[in-house]
């Protein structure tokens, strides 16, 4: 599964994600990438792109969740809410990157490891595969 | 505030021993994506246009799973999907079951802004790609030996597996007789 998050300089969050499925999948099977909400979303506040155990993935309405934290929980940051999530999702299962329309970028996930990178108009910029990269 | 990207390539068990030549292709393409994001942010593209260009990129990698080298079903078959979403208007579109299709997120989208629909799936989703005029390839053009391989260590295994899932090491039965 590949995604990609971005605010623009006019405040516009988007969303994209686009996968294969899993490996050896029964003919037939959605995962949760297309399913808005699970694999991917985006609203005024933040945008997601989720990747991992569809199934998992789908039944914690991950990408919805993490926006919903952000609009129910006053104050609370980006990376916390997905942390959150996160952390709720069995392990090895699920990871995400997401932005909110404050420019934070979060890049969360409970497996070994996630392909993943980042870049922000005030100097951030990261490329990575494990927690240490 | 200023313009933010994120991208991924797939989260899952992925070793630390992962050799070279199967991490590096991957990192240089997330270096590559990310040039070519922040490039188009500077240059004042919307963050639909950021996040669709991105995901081409990823989907036309062999070494992800998107697009070309997309893992396998139990047939041997592809069937991508991909989603977007503008978090302004709230639009998305999304797509399932493609086999032809080169870019499924850029279906994606035209299902988001050509269609009164949020999903369109199977040989409802690849006759609008035919009707829309979108790139697509034979089958067999998103099979690479790798997932072929793939496939068959999860046969064997008689598992699904998530991005990265190393196969299970076998136990060497002829220690013990």
């Amino acid at each position: 599964t590949v995604g990609c998050v971005a605010i623009d300089s006019a405040g516009n969050l988007a969303t994209a994600t686009s996968t294969g499925g899993l490996v050896n999948k029964m003919v037939g099977r959605i995962g949760d990438t297309p399913v808005i909400g699970a694999g991917t979303y985006a609203n005024r506040l933040c945008a997601v792109s989720a990747t991992g155990v569809g199934e998992a993935i789908i039944r914690h309405t991950v990408a919805r969740d993490v926006a919903a934290l952000m609009e129910y929980v006053p104050d609370l940051s980006l990376e916390d809410a997905a942390a959150r999530v996160v952390a709720g999702v069995p392990p090895g299962k699920v990871g995400l990157v997401a932005v909110s329309a404050a420019g934070e970028v979060t890049m969360a996930y409970n497996t070994t490891g996630m392909f993943r990178a980042c870049a922000t108009e005030g100097g951030r910029h990261e490329v990575g595969i494990w927690p240490d990269d | 505030m200023g313009w933010a990207i994120a991208l991924h390539g797939g989260a899952g068990d992925i070793p630390r021993s992962l050799p070279p030549d199967r991490r590096e292709p991957r990192l240089a393409t997330l270096r590559r994506c990310l040039d070519l994001a922040t490039a188009a942010l500077r240059s004042g593209s919307t963050a639909l246009d950021v996040v669709e260009l991105v995901v081409r990129e990823l989907e036309n990698c062999p070494h992800y799973n998107a697009g070309v080298g997309s893992v396998l079903t139990a047939d041997g078959t592809v069937e991508m999907e991909a989603a977007v979403m503008d978090g302004n208007t709230m639009r998305c579109g999304a797509v399932s079951g493609l086999s032809t299709v080169v870019n499924a997120v850029s279906l994606a989208r035209l299902v988001m802004e050509k269609t009164p629909h949020i999903y369109l799936a199977f040989h409802g989703a690849e006759a609008f790609a035919r009707e829309q005029g979108v790139e697509t390839k034979d089958p067999s053009h998103f099979i690479t030996e790798a997932n072929k391989e793939r496939l068959r260590q999860a046969k064997e295994a008689n598992r699904v597996q998530v991005d990265y899932t190393q196969p299970i090491p076998k136990d060497d039965n002829s220690r013990i007789g």
